[in-house]
């Protein structure tokens, strides 16, 4: 379960000061699907980052299954994000010098696992998402809508209990778009995955339980 | 005029051999606004990056206004590019260790302009895409929509003949989209740009005059 509490995030440099989110209440429950809209700048990828562990407010509280997350040091932080949290970038963050299955290997690396294992895990992730042509290929190699989708595999390789998706669909025809959202929604309902989605696409969010709208850095509804 | 005859693209390295493009014949006449849609990985960036003369094809001909590009030198090609065609990338390619506006600004550079003519285009370019509170920002410091936009900027500033748009709207909210749009359709119907869209947004793309759909490398209708 994961509450934020009258959160603000202002990012401040010497001749700029930007309000990126302003008194946000947001409570998540494990297990729960939903979706963050709004236009663009509002501050969706801020209050993901937020949520995941990966930024941290320069207001208000975050906490983590009844824990206040500014309780837990650095390495324990780390180790939270990386056994529980699975994020899909908005600009996928692959790294081009490894192969499409080592990208995807990545997140096993922290667990007492196999080689074997982790690449048939990993190629079991590619398959979801329909990339078992490319296993080998570079990033570079890959078409935008592919590389997002190698960032989607990464993502839940893992099976993390919380999936963090910052517009998973955004690269993708509808087709390929429905594809993932059921391979979101089946890990959530089969397998209780806490999953947050940003999206600008009013269809898929539709699918999920409920919206968090919004503008200029504030909630609204 | 760009015709594409019969163009072919595919890719090998030792271990893989990729048909990216094949038997494609395309005709964009100068002023049309058409679009470019199909799954993801079926070839239309590397459709586009062919009709904007940034890739070679392994098979085929490209025309551009009667002449043979590979009659083109080097220099003579990537003046063309410069002076005729705007691209809007589909991962935006903004430098990172400039600002907004200085990265605007860098398809005039190519031009007989003084810095302060230049500076009034790309403002005025930045205002029409909602930007003109981020001139000084960096691109790290852009949400993903405001990157594309920055994008979107820089390949209309220096008014090219020609503007080719690899998912203009990917990262974009509705609205915002919508806004984009207009801006392309205005710089059609009164500038006279032919304009080149890729996109996986249906509603937009019954926007332009027809659609070029591909699937697997090949064109379908
Ligand atoms: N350098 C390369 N080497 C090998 N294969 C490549 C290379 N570049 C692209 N490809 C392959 O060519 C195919 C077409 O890529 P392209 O980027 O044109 O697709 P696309 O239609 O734009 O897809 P998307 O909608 O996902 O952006 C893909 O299957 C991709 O894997
Ligand atoms: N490091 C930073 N320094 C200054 N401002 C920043 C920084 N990072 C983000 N911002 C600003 O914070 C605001 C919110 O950004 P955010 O990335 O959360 O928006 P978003 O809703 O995800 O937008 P999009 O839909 O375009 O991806 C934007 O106006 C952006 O310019
Ligand atoms: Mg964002
Ligand atoms: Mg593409």
């Amino acid at each position: 379960m994961i509450h934020l509490s009258n959160v603000e995030k202002v990012y401040r440099t010497d001749r700029i000061e930007t309000v990126a989110l302003s008194n946000i209440n947001v409570r998540v429950e494990q297990g729960e699907f939903i979706s963050i809209m709004g236009p663009s700048g509002s501050g969706k990828s801020t209050l993901l980052n937020v949520i995941g562990l990966l930024d941290v407010p320069t207001g208000g509280e975050v906490t983590l299954n009844g824990r206040l997350i500014t309780s837990y040091g650095d390495r324990s932080l780390a180790r939270v994000r990386n056994e529980e949290i699975g994020f899909i970038f908005q600009t996928f963050h692959l790294i081009n010098d490894l192969s499409v299955v080592d990208n995807v290997e990545i997140p096993l690396l922290y667990r007492k696992m196999s080689g074997a294992e982790r690449r048939k895990r990993a190629l079991k992730a590619l398959e979801q998402v329909g990339l078992s042509a490319r296993v080998h290929h570079f990033p570079s190699q890959l078409s935008g809508g592919q590389q997002q989708r190698v960032a989607i595999a990464r993502a839940i390789v893992g099976g993390p209990r919380i999936l963090l998706a910052d517009e998973p669909t955004g690269n993708l025809d509808s087709q390929m778009g429905d594809e993932v959202m059921s391979i979101l929604k089946a890990l959530n309902s089969l397998e209780q995955t806490t999953v947050v989605m940003v999206t600008h696409d009013q269809r898929q969010a539709e699918k999920t339980a409920r919206i968090v709208r919004l503008f200029d850095g504030r909630q609204v509804n």
